[in-house]
């Protein structure tokens, strides 16, 4: 039997413009989902330890196909005070959503076909980064959002005290500069596209703070805490001409 | 522009 109620499911507004359906490994240590964004630029890795739910409880590994699109609208009508469960029995094929209004008391159960879903499965190395600096998460939500207003791709440069998102487009450039306390090992360039920065910072509602983990010519790490856990997507940069 | 790489080519699959 499986059963894990979350309370930030504000986590799946986050992924569901890049990921269409993915696994949910659901073990007793808790859930993950890694997957490869739907264009294939970037991988979304996701882990919720089993501390972060109340209830959790799993006594064999499942591996669960949710369509994110369904999902997303499941918890956009639910508003934003409901809590989220998800159960499975011993029956792989389908699981139940069950979401739980708590001011009204209102609960709300689905029914849910389990997908197969065919994902291929990514190792990620471990990475020794030039910088990794931790911002503001609402700063870097502003940035990727003022800059892609008119502007297509971000250059990232970062020095010791600041880090500069610098774009230019056909109607010109622009920048934005932000302070920082991290510590670099050299200075930092690279170029990635802002409509994904943007994608990915609809998780600042997760967590006050992003790190940003980058070097040049490796895929770029935005990575938001969430309790008991994290969101992190990894970026492959924009090389040369 | 420069151009977009996959994460593929950075990360091998399983």
């Amino acid at each position: 039997l499986f059963h894990a109620r979350f309370e930030q499911a504000g986590l799946v507004d986050a992924i569901k413009d890049l990921i269409q359906d993915s696994d949910f490994h659901c073990r007793d240590s808790g859930i993950a989902l890694r997957n490869m964004d739907n264009s294939q630029v970037a991988v979304v890795v996701i882990l919720l330890e089993a501390g972060g739910f109340l209830p959790y409880h799993c006594d064999r590994r499942l591996n669960l196909g949710i369509s994110l699109t369904s999902l997303t609208k499941i918890v956009h009508y639910a508003g934003d005070e409901a809590t989220l469960a998800l159960k499975a029995n011993d029956n792989p094929d389908t699981f139940n959503l069950v979401l739980e209004c708590l001011q009204t008391g209102c609960i709300i159960k689905y029914d849910i076909k389990s997908r197969d879903i065919d994902q291929e499965h990514l190792e990620i190395p471990k990475t020794d980064y030039a910088a990794t600096i931790t911002i503001p998460s609402a700063e870097f939500q502003r940035i990727c959002r003022n800059l892609s207003q008119l502007l297509e791709s971000v250059a990232n440069e970062a020095s010791e005290e600041r880090i500069k998102f610098s774009s230019s487009g056909d109607i010109g450039s622009g920048s934005a500069t932000l302070r920082h306390n991290s510590d670099l090992t050299g200075p930092i360039a690279l170029t990635i596209s802002l409509k994904y920065l943007v994608n990915f910072s609809k998780a600042t509602a997760l967590s006050y703070s992003v790190t940003l983990s980058l070097s040049s010519e490796v895929p770029q790490l935005v990575e938001y805490k969430v309790e008991s856990g994290f969101a992190r997507f990894y970026f492959a940069p924009q090389i040369g001409e | 522009q420069g151009k977009q790489r996959m994460i593929s080519s950075f990360f091998a699959p399983k």
